[in-house]
């Protein structure tokens, strides 16, 4: 529908749900996606990225989304 | 929140670099 595959899709929507200020750490998106592998996820983050959907806040381990606010 | 300025003002600062990609990729569809 919006041009992400179904994982970019469950990165995006986990990223979107929390709202701490320093976003979510790649760490906390493998605890909850015990089925993706690391490599899986951070090739995700890349893209959701640079597409513009995510953003890194205070490291490049931890991002927030542009949907959020 | 428990951040400092300078991580408040380097998160917003890459919040509308975001935003900007994302209006750029929007555009170019």
């Amino acid at each position: 529908v919006n041009g992400l595959t179904a994982h970019q899709s469950q990165v995006l929507n986990l990223i979107k749900s929390c709202h701490v200020p320093e976003g979510m750490s790649l760490q906390d998106l493998k605890l909850q996606l015990h089925s993706m592998s690391m490599s899986t996820i951070k090739q995700a983050v890349e893209f959701l990225s640079s597409e513009g959907h995510i953003y890194s806040t205070v490291d490049d381990d931890h991002y927030k989304s542009t949907d959020a606010e | 929140s428990g951040l400092t300025e300078e991580q408040k003002r380097r998160i917003e600062e890459n919040r509308q670099l975001a935003l900007a990609r994302r209006a750029e990729r929007l555009a170019a569809q």
